[in-house]
């Protein structure tokens, strides 16, 4: 549902930080507490800074839509699951 | 692993000088897996040097885990749970190790055959007895966790690749995947971009979903992708029938039940419809009637529930023993088995046989006798039914999968968390475990790939790569066209990509095909990714220069050549690629080439046929042009056949596999 909060990978353009930022963890935080409206608290699960930029975020469909608009957001994309071969 | 190191040549290995000596103990070998079970012999430092350092690992503290638990082998373990929490709630910590610690076993069983010590008197309960040893054995591993009970979830794995770059691995083994999906989308293609940047060889396996075309997984052009093969090695268990008749199975059934004489022989599924019947065939939980199965050998087919699962269902209900057919899915292919009763698999062929005996003898009655471990099988390598297949259906200009090593039946460290079987119920516990799958055919190739880097520290990814591939062999040990498990017939480069995994030609391939980060971009750009997308990928801006009129043009050591049909049209397509060829060899060396194509289809002309090499390291490039004839194909659906291009000078032949495709 519209509401179900699910975890997301988030695509980030690093260089694209805001000055006003001291730190990648700061903008990544300030940026999904400003989609979460009354949930204030952001839930940052991981902070990917070597293979890839971006971090994993839990989100609600609606809340994703938003942050995507966000400048230095290069895309999001849903959690999958893998399996064992 | 017990026997692929010697099927694979890897005893000479450790003599050839000077490519042989190292054994990559300066490589770090991450797997990403189940975790580890730290307890193993296989993790034994004994006699290992300091730890490398450009090693910047940890080993991290949780459930019945902490720092000791790493040694100059085990030189890191980390766990990954906070996707796997977020999904499914927190880790019931009674229940499951919150830890690098492996209850599962695969992730034991991966990372020690990639680069496991040697542990003599290895077996599973006297079976593939020998010297178990990972392919690269001095090399270090590092284990991080990230697949659970209840799966793998991205985040966590792209968390791991993450931190395994920071930590400095030099491979990366993945035996796991997910379904096919655009690179940027896929967690494991966006972060092994990233791991390939710093320098990183990444090996996936190509996924279980054959003999199905179009089933691989893992398919960016930057990993390579490892399809399953046999070894020379079997577990035969006979079963003979009440008529006299005798019919080959295998097991790795060990038990006091060895069943000596007759007894009624039973098929649940005897009385199924034709249209799918019964579920009583597939002896499911619950299905059987103990007054009709007690005491007997019961004859269940494959399909819905694990292998073993079956034989606990009848041993629940009372079976003495059970013969495990295969369906028309798996062919004549046998996966061996530690079942908790005798047991023993055969062929859908035999099978059918056993069944017919049963349905048309009053008094069915059989028995099982285990013959233990045959070595020098022929033929083999076999490519495994379960094997996923090409074409890449992502870029189909790329040819996938890229080689096949040892993934059937493999013996390996365990954990010793649970029994052989992985069932519950199940109350042995076992040092070594034979099991099967693509997951145990890619980390053959992490360990040789380790061995490589550590014989060539300057050699990138990609020439890594080229070194395994275009030294790969296709013909087996009775000198034929390596065989379809599935199919009983000839296999092919959707099967086998390269072909079986050579170490020793590996190690000294005399060229290579390089790639770099940047061509991988270019190649992002050849199949019309956004910029954003390429964003994603290359973490920076990046302006296409359009290198590359196709993505074949990729310096890919297999060649595969599309030919788009417009319809209606019958003249000739013309696919034009070019490759470059590094000298990794000595000075001096003049290279010829000749091409296997299939004649009636396809014309192909090389241009030079001859490269001069003089300097080692020096680059020469050709182009290959091939004009396919206008097939009378079926919009959508694929037609292909196959061919091979080959540079020798004498010493190194330099294969590339070719795929046509309309």
């Amino acid at each position: 549902s519209e509401g179900e909060t699910k975890t997301y990978i988030v695509h980030v353009a690093k260089s694209q930080m805001p000055a006003s930022f001291m730190s990648h963890e700061h903008w990544y935080t300030s940026a999904v507490e400003s989609v979460m409206g009354e949930e204030k608290e952001a839930s940052i699960l991981y902070d990917y800074a070597d293979a890839f930029h971006g971090f994993a975020t839990r989100l609600n469909a609606a809340q994703a839509e938003a942050l995507e608009k966000q400048e230095g957001i290069l895309g999001i994309y849903p959690e999958t699951v893998y399996e064992l071969h | 692993t017990t026997r692929s190191p010697g099927f694979l040549g890897l005893d000479a290995v450790a003599s050839m000088r000077p490519e042989g000596a190292n054994m990559g103990h300066d490589v770090v070998v991450g797997v990403l897996d189940t975790g580890v079970w730290p307890e193993s012999e296989s993790f034994s430092d004994h006699e290992m040097g300091p730890v490398p350092a450009h090693w910047k690992g940890v080993c991290e503290v949780g459930t019945a885990f902490n720092s000791s638990h790493c040694n100059k082998k085990l030189v890191g373990a980390r766990f990954f749970a906070r996707g796997y929490e977020a999904a499914v709630g927190p880790i019931n910590e009674t229940a499951e190790f919150k830890s690098p610690r492996d209850q599962d076993g695969h992730g034991t069983h991966t990372a020690a055959t990639a680069a496991g010590a040697p542990v003599e008197n290895a077996s599973l309960l006297g079976y593939a007895e020998g010297i178990a040893r990972g392919m690269a054995p001095k090399a270090r591993i590092a284990a991080y966790k990230v697949c659970w009970v209840g799966g793998c979830f991205s985040s966590d794995i792209l968390a791991a690749i993450d931190k395994g770059v920071a930590d400095g691995v030099n491979v990366l083994s993945l035996s796991l995947g997910g379904g096919i999906a655009p690179y940027y989308r896929d967690a494991i293609s966006l972060g092994t971009f990233g791991a390939m940047e710093k320098g990183v060889f990444v090996s996936c396996s190509a996924g279980n979903s054959g003999p199905d075309a179009v089933s691989l997984s893992n398919v960016a052009p930057w990993i390579a992708t490892i399809g399953a093969s046999t070894l020379d090695r079997d577990f035969p268990a006979f079963i003979r029938l009440g008529n006299g008749m005798n019919y080959s199975g295998v097991s790795l059934y060990h038990g006091r039940q060895v069943l000596g004489t007759s007894v009624p022989l039973v098929y649940p599924g005897a009385n199924s419809s034709s249209t799918g019947g019964s579920p009583m065939n597939l002896c499911l939980a619950g299905t059987l009637d103990p007054k009709t199965v007690a005491g007997k050998i019961v004859v269940c087919d494959r399909g819905i529930t694990p292998r073993v699962a079956k034989g606990a269902v009848v041993k629940a209900a009372g079976g003495a023993g059970m013969v495990l057919t295969n369906t028309e899915a798996n062919g004549e292919e046998l996966v061996a088995d530690c079942h908790l009763i005798p047991a023993s698999a055969v062929g859908k062929k035999t099978g059918d046989v056993i069944k017919q005996y049963i349905q048309s003898t009053p008094n069915p009655t059989g028995t099982i006798l285990f013959k233990g471990t045959v070595l020098g099988v022929k033929p083999s390598p076999v490519v495994a039914a379960f094997s996923s297949r090409g074409p890449n259906i992502v870029n189909p200009e790329i040819l996938k999968p890229d080689m096949i090593a040892p993934g059937v039946n493999i013996l390996a460290a365990w954990t010793g968390f649970q029994g052989p079987t992985g069932l519950s119920n199940d109350p042995r516990r076992v040092k070594f475990n034979i099991i099967s799958g693509t997951s145990m055919s890619c980390p053959h190739v992490s360990g040789i790939a380790a061995l490589l880097k550590g014989a060539h520290p300057e050699w990138s990814p990609a020439a890594i790569k080229s070194a395994l591939m275009t030294t790969a062999y296709t013909l087996d040990n009775t000198k034929k066209k390596l065989m379809d498990a599935a199919t009983g017939n000839a296999s092919g480069p959707f099967d086998y990509g390269a072909g079986h995994v050579d170490p020793r030609k590996a190690l000294n391939p005399g060229l290579v095909y390089d790639i770099t980060a940047e061509d991988y971009i270019e190649f992002l750009c050849s199949i019309k990714y956004s910029p954003t997308e390429i964003y994603s990928l290359a973490k920076r801006n990046y302006t296409c220069r359009n290198t590359f009129r196709s993505p074949g043009d990729l310096n890919y050591p297999s060649i595969s050549a599309v030919f788009n049909v417009e319809s209606n049209s019958t003249s000739d397509i013309v696919v034009k690629y070019t490759r470059t060829l590094t000298n990794v060899g000595s000075a001096g060396s003049t290279y010829n080439v000749s091409v296997a194509y299939p004649l009636k289809e396809v014309s192909t002309v090389v241009e030079p046929r001859v490269l001069h090499f003089a300097q080692p390291n020096e680059k020469k490039t050709y182009t290959i042009t091939f004009t396919g004839k206008s097939l009378p194909v079926v919009p959508g659906l694929l037609v292909a056949t196959f061919g091979s291009l080959t540079w020798s000078d004498g010493v190194h032949d330099v294969r590339s596999p070719i795929s046509f495709s309309w």
